[in-house]
């Protein structure tokens, strides 16, 4: 653990937090892509499916049980508790057109031909792509909600921060994980135009609004 | 299954 990951962990947090923040306050989870919540579940079930057969530590354990666990609520507030706030006719990423991709590459480039490898490796893929459908949504509608924009942001510093956190590991352990990293770099390309906006104008005190 | 890589991160 170095201080790269542990910030990067947080702003996840943080990110969820928000969230979740946004939608009960505002009693809407209007703005919100459920496609992009949805992938996030998928994500977390995947990927930490490890859960039940290797232990790294309490930090680990406990993180990965979070993110089930908000993922899966916020699946829940979306559509039983606010669900006539959640508009469906703006959502409309195809979503075979990010699984399906990632399904071939997780068969292509990853650790080893069992279960729990393939399906790790189809979580990283997914996980870097995960946010299209909700930053389509921000595209089409030309605004978003400034505490919207908060949550999208610690979203991707989160693995922004990542990065810095695979170049110390690779000096100071000489890890590499050329999956990760390669994902990681896309993942956090893809909200280069968002931090742009964000930076220019929701922190400035200007509404986030893309030019038409 | 044995997993090839250490997967501490999240």
């Amino acid at each position: 653990m170095n201080i790269f990951r542990f910030f990067g962990d947080l702003s996840h947090l943080a990110s969820i937090f928000i969230l979740i923040h946004k939608i009960t306050t505002t009693r809407s989870c209007r703005g919100i892509s459920f496609k992009t919540q949805a992938l996030y579940v998928t994500v977390f079930v995947t990927r930490y499916l490890d859960l039940f057969t290797s232990y790294v530590s309490l930090y680990n354990t406990v993180m990965k049980i979070f993110f089930i666990a908000s993922s899966c609520y916020i699946l829940y507030l979306m559509r039983v508790r606010y669900r006539p706030t959640n508009d469906p006719s703006i959502d409309t990423f195809r979503l075979e057109y990010l699984v399906g991709p990632c399904v071939v590459l997780a068969l292509i480039f990853n650790y080893g031909y069992n279960p729990t490898e393939l399906l790790w490796s189809f979580s990283i893929f997914l996980e870097s792509v995960a946010i299209l459908p909700q930053l389509f949504m921000l595209q089409r509608t030309g605004e978003a909600e400034t505490i919207t924009t908060h949550y999208l942001a610690a979203l991707g510093a989160y693995r922004a921060l990542y990065i810095p956190n695979w170049i110390y590991r690779y000096f100071s352990e000489g890890y590499v994980d050329p999956i990760s990293v390669t994902a990681g770099l896309v993942q956090t390309g893809l909200y280069l135009d968002f931090f742009y906006v964000y930076f220019t104008k929701v922190l400035q005190g200007q509404k986030f609004e893309l030019p038409a | 299954t044995e997993s090839t890589t250490p997967k501490d991160e999240l």
